[in-house]
């Protein structure tokens, strides 16, 4: 059973039912391996290897979702509302983490830039994308009280930051020029908080894996409108605080559960979403 | 009468209606791939659908005439024992790129067996 989805032993005992030749067994057999993968939607057997990260994302995800799961699991805190509604639609919902190889930091006084790449070409042609959130994870900044009413009137100082999600849809002319690139969800948001960030990236992603866009990625932008005014320590504890590269993250152990994802919400046009089955089973 | 209630029995017992299976992943050597559920509650459908038809047997109009043909010639099988309704799961697994992906998948629990 290492190679395919039919165990060796279900293998064996066909071929040695003597009903068939072996040609014809084998023919049969792997006839039906194809069928089984292609239940699953898979090429080929999947072989995870010890590395691969289960996002805790997910395991939220299957658990409000899964029909033989705890009826009382809500929604998770941090979904987005759009996230919502559109898994109410999809019946597959993809997790990705970005190329690392690929990436692109930049830090400028007060603006830190990453550039992200996701490989989308597992999602199969069939599959409509009705939805995308980009997650991204960020730390309380510790020694930023929560604001006070008088600091939520000053403009953005003071205990708040401003994320910015770009989908990049040209590279510059030039290697020191900015990519050409366009605002797809903006927020601001407080220091005082540990969370994880959902921006919809819909648009892009839609584009992309319709074939009427090229994915050249996405771009964040965390702004610390503050920070000019700030001594260096502080100043760099504030930077790495949004989880947006490994090397802003000084917990490697936590890194794989804290990196950013991107989660993609589908319809392959079989069958019912994994919310209405829930609904309809309740 | 002792005799005819365990005859009834017998005879309910061997009729058509759906069984336990647990699906265990480990099973198979999906648990290696498959991050959950571990394994599910399948359940199958078996038994016999002998003339007459109960009612409860979800026969179709079909099937309860291959029946009533069944009794004058053997020669015609009976009414198969068969799934009539059928609920979807949730998967959540790792595909060959070791993407993590939750889907719903059609048609994967017995909820209910018939003659057909």
């Amino acid at each position: 059973g290492a190679t395919g989805l039919i165990p060796e032993v279900g293998r064996r005992k066909y071929s040695e039912s003597g009903k068939q030749t072996p040609e014809q067994s084998e023919s049969f057999l792997n006839e039906f391996e194809l069928r089984l993968l292609n239940m699953f939607g898979l090429r080929r057997r999947p072989t995870p290897s010890k590395q691969a990260v289960v996002p805790q994302y997910m395991v939220d995800l299957y658990r409000m979702h899964s029909a033989n799961g705890d009826h009382s699991t809500k929604r998770p805190k941090s979904m987005g509302k759009h996230a919502d509604r559109a898994a109410s639609k999809a019946n597959t919902i993809r997790s990705f983490h970005h190329e690392e190889s690929m990436e692109a930091l930049a830090s400028l006084k007060g603006k830190t830039t990453q550039q992200f790449y996701f490989n989308l070409t597992s999602i199969p042609d069939e599959e409509l994308i009705t939805s995308a959130e980009l997650r991204i994870y960020r730390d309380q900044v510790m020694g930023a009280a929560a604001p006070n009413n008088s600091s939520r009137n000053s403009s953005t100082a003071g205990g708040f930051h401003r994320i910015n999600i770009y989908e990049i849809f040209g590279v510059p002319a030039t290697h020191s020029g900015e990519p050409l690139a366009r605002l797809l969800d903006t927020r601001l948001v407080q220091d005082s908080l540990s969370r994880w960030e959902s921006f919809d990236v819909s648009p892009a992603v839609s584009q992309w894996t319709s074939g009427k866009g090229h994915n050249h990625g996405f771009m964040v932008e965390v702004l610390h409108p503050e920070e000019g005014e700030m001594d260096g320590e502080h100043a760099q504890r504030r930077s790495r605080h949004v989880r947006v590269s490994r090397s802003l993250h000084q917990d490697q152990d936590s890194w794989p559960q804290a990196r950013p994802l991107l989660v993609t919400y589908g319809h392959d046009g079989r069958g019912d979403s994994v919310l209405h089955t829930r609904e309809k089973r309740q | 009468a002792a005799l005819r209630k365990q005859r009834r029995k017998q005879q309910h017992k061997a009729s058509c209606k759906r069984h336990a299976l647990y699906v265990d992943f480990s099973d198979v050597g999906w648990n290696e791939w498959i991050v959950a559920p571990p394994g599910y509650h399948a359940f199958y459908c078996h038994g016999e659908c002998p003339f007459p038809l109960a009612d409860h047997l979800n026969s179709t109009n079909h099937a309860i005439v291959q029946t009533l043909v069944n009794s004058v010639n053997s020669n015609i099988p009976r009414a198969c024992c068969v799934p009539t309704d059928l609920s979807p799961i949730s998967l959540l697994y790792l595909d060959e790129y070791e993407k993590v992906i939750l889907k719903n998948y059609q048609d994967m629990v017995v909820e209910g067996c018939g003659c057909r």
